[in-house]
């Protein structure tokens, strides 16, 4: 693992009495190495290494018993700082229905996540609606109504004939006069590539103005999740992202990656298949998980 | 001479990037542009150009080293077992499979071995309505050993040619769901002489390095003896293939290229080779 493979680096510079900005240099080949096996995306892993590298140069790491561990700590400080901030949870100040709408690749889990959301929010006393607005994958809207009976929450009757926008539209007005407190709108895998399909996320982010729109995406994701990712932001201007199946052990390293490319803050992530498997994205322990 | 070597350098770390980029993996990529500097050593050329087809040629190499073709006569039944972590494009590939060997002229039977996740039936159903061909199912929540134990059972008396076994979609890290999978397989092996036939291993070509870990996990739970490469109609290149088939010998056979029935290809090294670059 890294840590090993730091200590490696350092004794066999140990003898040479102090360390060097090439001693520096050599130990965070092995910083991005580990990186670029967590899927953390190329340039993106480059960029961080660039940033981190005058940090340990410091006397922290040069003057350090245990240069190895002090640079760990370092990378480990830096990536969790990037990936955390202020994060904004779910809005609860706007007037209901407050409209979350789910978008990201096929099979990312975006329909297992908006059962999630649901159940969270209903655990907090608030009166969620779930949309299906996904009409062209077959029992897409069967999927999300069976998810709804098992958590006793209501869910819109999509039509798989009729058009995702006036389902949109429909089930929002649905939405207001039951008196629902958000409404969630489960939307259908696609490219980011395929511009009719993203044109249709558009027009339904027009039609409704959500509050959220939060990108759905799979953990084990490669170097493929910043040109989804910003292609995805560029024309939504996504409020957030989730990540999903994180019970695996997929390294994550998408979660700097979209982070670095987007700006978007990381709100929650799926840990598990039942629909009590969310929880609140920890910057810290994804840093650790990154690093493996 | 030092200005030359210079822009190999530069030529070696573009390289890099694009075979990172690509997802064939740090460890992978460096192997290979190690190779290629070799045989230019040892061929004592440095004509760039040579590089970056030296690198075609290598990749190619491993690619072609397994067979990939499915030879459906060899049992009847033909079984056919669909595996993978959640969420790849298992149901949606079945669903092609099943609408190729129909268009080919033989009787295929599905088996909704998804029991687990809302509406996994129902999608296989539709899909089975697309494809053309018969389905068995039992309710949600019950075995999914004695869906597959019955869907063989009719298959035997149909004489049906192929039955797909379609499964629920499990992380390879979680032991009880890889031993629910063995169980099931051990049922095909008791109940078919020489079955499964196939163990096909479905692989999302955004996947990053995890696809190792997963074909690893899944080829030492149940044998794999193909691998699905889903979802190259995206801008993923699927490079962590190379890794696969190069430490765990598993061919790919099939890529999908899109959601509707018609889009799924054989897999081809060349084409792939040239789309990495
Ligand atoms: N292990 C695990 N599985 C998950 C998680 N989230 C979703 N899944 C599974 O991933 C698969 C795909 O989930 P879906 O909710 O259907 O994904 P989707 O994004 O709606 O798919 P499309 O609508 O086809 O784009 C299902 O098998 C889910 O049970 C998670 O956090 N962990
Ligand atoms: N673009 C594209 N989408 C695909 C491809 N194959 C499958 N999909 C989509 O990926 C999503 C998931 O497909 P499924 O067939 O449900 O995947 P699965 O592995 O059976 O999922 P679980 O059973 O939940 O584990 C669906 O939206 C499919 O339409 C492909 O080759 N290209
Ligand atoms: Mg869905
Ligand atoms: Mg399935």
């Amino acid at each position: 693992n890294l840590s090993e493979k730091l200590n490696t680096v350092f004794k066999k510079l140990r003898g040479h009495g102090t360390l060097s900005e090439a001693n520096i240099e050599e130990a965070l080949k092995e910083v991005r190495m580990a990186l670029l096996e967590a899927d953390v995306n190329f340039k993106v892993a480059r960029d961080f290494i660039d940033s981190v590298k005058v940090k340990a140069m410091g006397s922290e790491v040069m003057q350090s018993l245990t240069p190895g561990q002090q640079m760990i700590k370092i990378v480990r400080d830096e990536l969790a700082s990037l990936m955390g901030g202020v994060v904004s949870p779910l809005d609860t100040a706007a007037r209901p229905p407050i409209a979350i709408m789910l978008v990201g690749l096929q099979g990312s889990g975006k329909t297992t996540t908006a059962g999630k959301l649901a159940r969270l929010l209903k655990s907090k006393g608030k009166k969620p609606f779930l949309v299906p607005a996904d009409v062209y994958r077959p029992a897409a809207i069967l999927q999300l109504k069976r998810l709804g009976e098992q958590l006793g929450i209501n869910v819109y009757d999509s039509n798989a004939g009729d058009d995702p926008l006036n389902i949109c539209r429909e089930a929002f007005r649905a939405a207001d006069r039951g008196g629902y407190d958000y409404i969630i709108l489960d939307t259908a895998g696609r490219l980011h590539i395929d511009d009719e399909l993203m044109q249709e996320l558009s027009a339904i982010k027009i039609a409704i103005s959500p509050s959220e729109i939060l990108f759905v995406a799979d953990a084990m994701i490669g170097q493929d999740a910043v040109n989804v990712a910003k292609a995805f932001d560029e024309r939504l201007n996504l409020s957030g992202v989730i990540l999903t199946k994180l019970d695996g052990d997929a390294r994550g390293g998408v979660a700097l990656s979209v982070k670095a490319v987007t700006g978007k803050p990381i709100k929650f992530i799926g840990v598990g298949e039942k629909l009590d498997a969310f929880e609140p994205f920890h910057p810290d322990r994804m840093a650790s998980r990154i690093l493996g | 001479v030092l200005g030359r070597k210079r822009i190999d350098e530069d030529l070696y770390d573009e390289l890099e990037e694009i075979l990172v980029t690509s997802d064939l993996g740090v460890q992978t990529s460096y192997r290979l542009i190690e190779k290629v500097r070799e045989r230019l050593r040892r061929g004592e050329s440095d004509d760039a150009g040579l590089v970056k087809a030296y690198l075609k040629e290598e990749i190619l190499t491993i690619l072609k080293s397994t067979g990939n073709a499915i030879d459906t006569g060899r049992g009847k039944p033909f079984v056919i077992m669909v595996v993978g972590v959640n969420g790849v494009g298992k149901t949606t590939t079945i669903g092609k499979l099943a609408s190729k060997y129909n268009a080919e002229g033989k009787s295929v039977l599905l088996c909704a071995g998804d029991t687990f996740r809302a509406a996994a039936i129902e999608q296989l159903e539709v899909w089975g309505e697309r494809a053309g061909c018969g389905i068995i199912k039992h309710k949600e929540g019950s075995d999914p050993s004695a869906v597959l134990f019955d869907a063989i059972k009719a298959a035997k008396s149909r004489g049906t040619d192929i039955l797909i076994a379609d499964t629920a979609g499990r992380l390879h890290t979680k032991t009880n769901l890889m031993e629910e999978l063995k169980k099931t397989r051990r049922v095909v092996e008791r109940e078919v002489s020489g079955a499964p036939h196939e163990i096909l291993l479905v692989l999302d070509a955004t996947t990053g390095q995890n696809a190792v870990s997963q074909a690893r996990l899944f080829k030492e739970a149940v044998e794999i003896t193909g691998i699905v490469l889903t979802k190259l109609d995206g801008t993923a290149k699927g490079g962590v293939v190379v890794s696969i088939v190069d430490e765990l010998k598993i061919p790919v056979k099939f890529i999908g290229i899109g959601e509707g029935v018609e889009d799924l290809r054989h897999f081809e090294p060349s084409e792939f080779v040239e789309a990495l670059f």
